[in-house]
């Protein structure tokens, strides 16, 4: 268009800024869009009304917010330490939470773990698959002594678990310019057996973590109201 | 943006149709939707006397009065959005990130004169 195409520099910046981006986006391997973020897009499409004041929540997770971010993992898979085959998968995750701006207030964090297979489950029926999840340094490794964030244990796995990291991540104060967790799934004993090895870790697909933070926008209107 | 139907625009001040395309600005590749929104823009004389449908305050009233005496010296109010609404926008962000953000005031959808 004539406008940007012939000043691209200080007016689209401008533009760019004021949507809350430091520079123009360019993906350079997009992922695919959570099913989830299509369902808010589109409800919230359909139901605008012109003047409707529409408040800074999402509905969908019942919490106040106006920005709704999935991160992809940017982890890799660690050895799984010994005794060997205690542990189905371990796994650093890594997120690069760098795009959260100054006054951005955390409202939601939700974790979510897609496995290839249909359901994830140990190699013997009747056994339980337990999943920890631990704080990581960036190093990638659990802060020795410190207690797992989330520890479940589960009859199989589903092709997508999501993980609720609000109350583990000091709801309210948006984390760093990055997170790194340690997640770790064995297949319980029942104390007398030795833990077996369980599906191996070529079910697990991928993960993601999705926020939904509070703009300053939106903070500043609500310490009006 | 596909033409507007070929009505005797009124000159009044009132909400004109503008369709923004994000392939228009070279934005496509980032914003995955909507591939564009009617943004809309407000265009249209104030003149005296200010007829109520103009959604005027008294201060422009007057300034109109005082136009239609020097219309040298005292410019009409200007005809400017008294009433927007928001979007949500689904896109990347510089991290690859999937983003839907709710952004205010991108729609005009009523022009007063001011």
């Amino acid at each position: 268009s004539p406008v940007l195409a012939a000043a691209p520099g200080p007016q689209e910046r401008i533009l760019l800024r004021s949507l809350g981006l430091s520079a123009k986006p360019s993906p350079s391997s997009p992922g695919p869009v959570p099913p989830v973020l299509w369902r808010i897009f589109h409800k919230r499409r359909t139901l605008a009304r012109p003047g409707e004041p529409q408040s800074c929540r999402v509905e969908e997770f019942h919490v106040p917010g106006d920005i709704v971010r999935v991160f992809a993992d940017r982890g890799r898979f660690l050895p799984e330490g010994q005794p060997p085959g205690r542990l189905c998968l371990r796994k650093l995750l890594f997120f690069n939470l760098s795009a959260l701006e100054e006054g951005e207030r955390l409202t939601m964090a939700q974790l979510e773990l897609r496995f290839h297979h249909n359901s994830y489950q140990p190699a013997s029926p009747g056994q339980v698959l337990e999943l920890r999840l631990y704080r990581a340094s960036p190093g990638g490794l659990p802060r020795p002594g410190r207690s797992p964030l989330v520890e479940r244990s589960f009859v199989q796995l589903r092709k997508s678990l999501p993980l609720d990291l609000s109350a583990a991540l000091k709801d309210g104060a948006a984390p760093g310019s990055n997170l790194a967790l340690v997640l770790e799934i064995s297949a319980g004993g029942d104390g007398g057996t030795p833990r077996s090895p369980c599906g191996s870790s070529d079910a697990f697909a991928a993960t993601s973590l999705l926020l939904v933070t509070l703009g300053p926008r939106c903070r500043a209107a609500r310490g009006r109201r | 943006s596909p033409p507007s139907p070929p009505l005797t625009p009124s000159p009044l001040c009132k909400p004109r149709r503008l369709y923004i395309s994000f392939s228009d600005v070279g934005w496509e590749n980032w914003i995955i939707a909507p591939q564009g929104y009617l943004a809309n823009y407000c265009g249209g004389d104030c003149p005296f006397p200010l007829a109520a449908e103009l959604n005027s305050t008294n201060h422009a009233v007057l300034q109109t009065m005082v136009h239609s005496l020097d219309p040298q010296g005292t410019p009409q109010p200007c005809c400017v959005p008294v009433r927007l609404s928001p979007i949500s926008i689904l896109y990347y962000d510089n991290s690859d990130n999937v983003v839907l953000r709710h952004y205010e005031d991108m729609v005009v959808d009523e022009c007063g004169c001011r």
